[in-house]
């Protein structure tokens, strides 16, 4: 298991790496390291922690990179998502190309207003949340993305525990309770944008 | 100037801090770290970065902490953001209480669809993006958040530069380039599926 700011950091080197140009066979640690705007030590820190070796003065084999770094981030599987609340963020995730790109397919995207039930949210249609376990019997290993308000997290963050679900992405503002063996992780834009404006001033 | 991860966990101590009982005058690194689910070597690691320190065997004064927390973020000035891109992820953004909590206030949000001109946003209204450079005029330390589609980022990116903002969260999936003193940060949330991904394993 390598840390968490490690994994942040290799599709970064994936979108490098597969941008060069076909005739590109190796590539340094500082090629790397400035294609994915990261230091230099740290990719090579990176390197040796998911064993990758590169030849002193030649650097890496791209091929060989790419290949690890594909298996590292499991992107030869096809890893299923849905979505629970589609709303503005919702339709927002359902849209975005880049889930795709990194190798998640998104199998439903639910909601509780009848409004929204049959309307087209990226690949899929926007289903009844009353038949979310129904749809998720069976297929272990689905990822959840919690989009509801926060009033009605704790809900649905229970309903995909007992469905099943291991691993939960919450854009709620409220703190969830779960089983120690379900991986519930809270996202937070507005702390991104703290970062920024700490560096601003 | 403190790391980027220890800025990120500032307000998950904030959030635990400002939730306590009123009575609670001292809290101990343990229970800090309990309650913003961080390691407590690291809490007293990031208190020490910030030079706050506790009394040994009682803890950190609450009101103190508070206070230092709230300096150390900025939370006293307002900050001033605008957002670039009126669709999906740009009204989920405009409506978001989070930002307002964390001492943003949305100044503008803007488009270039004039079906959208007018629209409610959060606690703005849809300008036109024409109006930008107007609007941006005399405001300088204002944020800029780029939500829209990746063919037009860089041309939204090159308007907010010239009209003097140096700080830019950016969402759509384009490398951009800008001035060396203007900070360009990139938000993927593929990339936080994919951690979620990665533990899942
Ligand atoms: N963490 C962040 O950075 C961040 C950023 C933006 C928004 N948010 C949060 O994300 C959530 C969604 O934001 P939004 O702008 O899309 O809100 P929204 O109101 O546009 O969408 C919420 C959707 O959830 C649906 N819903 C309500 N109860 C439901 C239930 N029981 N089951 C299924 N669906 C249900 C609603 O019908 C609606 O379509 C909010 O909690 C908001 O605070 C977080
Ligand atoms: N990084 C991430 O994690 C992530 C997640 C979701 C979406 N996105 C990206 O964010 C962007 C917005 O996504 P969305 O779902 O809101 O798309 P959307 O199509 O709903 O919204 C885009 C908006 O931009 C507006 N626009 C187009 N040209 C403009 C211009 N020149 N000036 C001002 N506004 C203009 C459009 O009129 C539209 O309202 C896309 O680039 C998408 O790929 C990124």
């Amino acid at each position: 298991r390598v840390a968490r700011a490690t994994i942040t950091r290799l599709p970064r080197y994936l979108a490098y790496l597969e941008g060069l140009d076909a005739q590109a066979k190796t590539v340094s640690s500082q090629q790397l390291a400035d294609g994915a705007a990261v230091k230099d030590a740290i990719v090579r820190r990176d390197m040796s922690d998911l064993g990758i070796t590169g030849t002193r003065g030649v650097g890496y084999d791209v091929a060989e990179l790419v290949e690890h770094l594909h298996r590292e981030l499991g992107r030869g599987e096809a890893r299923r998502v849905v979505i629970i609340g589609a709303g503005h963020l919702g339709l927002a995730l359902a849209n975005y190309r880049g889930f795709g790109d990194a190798g998640f397919k998104l199998v439903g995207i639910y909601d509780a207003d009848p409004e929204l039930f049959g309307n087209a949210a990226g690949d899929a249609r926007v289903s009844n949340v009353a038949e979310l376990e129904k749809d998720l019997a069976g297929n272990p290993g689905t990822l959840g993305i919690v989009t509801v308000p926060g009033g009605v997290a704790q809900d649905i963050v229970d309903r995909l525990v007992a469905a099943g679900v291991k691993s939960i992405l919450s854009f709620a503002p409220t703190t969830l309770s779960h089983p120690d063996d379900v991986d519930v992780r809270h996202m937070d834009l507005a702390t991104e944008l703290q970062v920024l404006a700490y560096f601003a001033r």
